[in-house]
This record gives C-alpha cells, sequence and structure tokens, in this order.
C-alpha cells in the first residue's frame, strides 16, 4: 500500500525574517532579494501573503548563522523603501512532510495541521509544494512536533 | 553549460482564497483545512505568513472551479472561528519559474522578481520550494509576465 507522506523532516537551523509594511506595489520584492543576493545570502523559503490594505510584509527563511548579516540588510532595505521595519526570530524550526502526488490527497494538510494543533503546536508560517508541506513553529516546539507527525502518519513502522 | 532555471509555467485556472483575521493559536489550521478536505477540495498551494498581532490569514489557491464552492465553506468555517472574514480572486493567474538547484543560486529569486517588477506587474503572493519559485498575479498580467521572465532568463533559446 504506497504512502502519501514518505517521510518529515525537521530543520533546527533555520531562522525567519520578515521585512514588514512595505509598499505594495511592482519593484518591490526584486529590490529586497536583490540586496540580499548581492551578499550571496542563500535564501531558503519566501512566503508573501496578500494583505487588505497598500502595504505587504515579505517573509523569508535563511540559515541561523546568517541571520545577523540579514537584519543588516534588511534594516538598511527597510530604510530606503520607507518600509514599517523588520522582524526576525532565530529560533524558529521548519517542519515538513514529504511525499510524492500529496498534493491530490486533499487530507494531507488537514492530517498534518490536525497532529500539530492536537499536540498544542502553534503554527507561524505555512508554504507548500506539490510535493512538500513546511510548516515554521517554534523550535522549543520541534522535538515533540515531530513525534506528533510521526505518529498521526505511523511514519515509525 | 547548465541552466539554473529550465522552464517557466503559468496556471490561468487558479483561483485565490483566503480566510481572514483567524485567531492565530493551535488547532485553527487544522479546522480551515478539514473542512476543505471533507468537502474533496483540492488545494494547490497554502500560504500562511505572520503577523504584528493575534490573528492571521491563511491564503491558498484552488482550481477556479471550485471557488463558489470554497467559498462557502470558508463564510461557514469563518463564523466558526469567529473570523474577520473571507477574501477572493478568481482573476489571478501562478507564474513559476523551475530548475533544479534554484535555491542554491541566490539571485534566482531577485531576477524573477526582477523581471516582473521592470515589466510593471505587481506580485501578490510569493512561495517557493527548492525547485520552484511561484508568484500570484493578475490574469491580466499573465502574458506579459510570461514574455518578460522568458526573456530575462533566455529561455527562448
Ligand atoms: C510586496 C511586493 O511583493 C510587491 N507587490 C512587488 O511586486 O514587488
Ligand atoms: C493561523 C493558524 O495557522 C494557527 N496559528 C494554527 O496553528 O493553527
Amino acid at each position: 500500500k504506497k504512502r502519501v507522506v514518505s517521510g518529515v523532516a525537521c530543520d533546527l537551523n533555520t531562522a525567519k525574517a520578515v521585512i514588514l509594511g512595505v509598499p505594495d506595489e511592482p519593484g518591490v520584492a526584486q529590490q529586497v532579494f536583490l540586496s540580499l543576493a548581492q551578499a550571496n545570502i542563500n535564501i531558503d523559503m519566501i512566503i508573501q501573503s496578500m494583505m487588505r490594505r497598500d502595504r505587504n510584509d515579505i517573509a523569508f527563511t535563511v540559515a541561523e548563522a546568517d541571520l545577523p548579516q540579514v537584519i543588516e540588510i534588511m534594516e538598511r532595505v527597510a530604510a530606503k523603501l520607507g518600509a514599517e521595519g523588520v522582524a526576525h526570530d532565530a529560533k524558529v524550526a521548519k517542519i515538513s512532510i514529504v511525499g510524492a502526488g500529496m498534493i491530490s490527497h486533499p487530507g494531507t494538510a488537514a492530517t498534518m495541521f490536525g497532529a500539530l494543533g492536537d499536540a498544542g503546536i502553534n503554527i507561524e508560517m505555512i508554504s507548500t509544494s506539490e510535493i512538500k508541506i513546511s510548516c515554521l513553529i517554534q523550535e522549543a516546539d520541534a522535538k515533540r512536533a515531530l513525534e506528533a507527525i510521526h505518529e498521526r502518519f505511523h511514519l515509525d513502522a
């Protein structure tokens, strides 16, 4: 019987950075990521949702070791763009479930979020692809999150 | 010479839905996606960023044909959760660049955002994985977006 979810991964080395309240207009995302690229910062996830105003936040994750430099760059970019600020957290973890064809199984995300929710773990950010669902949580919750997901998806067998 | 970006794809059949201002606490994401799974709705992208308050928005994309049912479900869930509302847009398009090993080339996202920004196209939402960078834009901008990205990444050759 083929598994929909083949495994769960946990990245404790992840840090989150967010540039807050940038003008929501063409060319802004380009400026943010050009400045990071020029500093040779490897970006893992980029997450931007929509907002109900003319400003937006752009969040992304990097290796923890890069966070100090990222904060410095983002504060410069924020000043240049007239953004509202920069937020960051080194103490996050990225929990991901992976599996081929997950996207055609509507219950998979609900099951993962259910494992975390039932364990009392808050999901701070969510990003998905066809083969991966990633949740950003607090590092302190990572161990319990892994156990909860292993159990919910019967990954121990 | 190996290309970092192997292609660009455009999904015009995408629609966006967002449940707005849900309590940012454990168990909420589970309730949202369980209700969608029970209706057998296939979810493409899920995007949730962080917010500076105790509420959050959860955005996701579905096939356009599913949007009416999704809105109905989301309004029920929003009422049950005491959420602030539901937003949706059928007239969005998902533009994605794909390529193996994109994530280790810091300039790739900046280049894609630059192609769109220089074409005056607003990026409404962003979601990434190791092999794909996806931007949600207005459907009306899709043709120009494809051309701009083809040109910037020299994909016509
Ligand atoms: C916020 C940022 O993504 C902006 N909408 C842009 O297109 O660059
Ligand atoms: C907003 C929603 O994702 C919530 N934080 C949860 O964990 O379910």
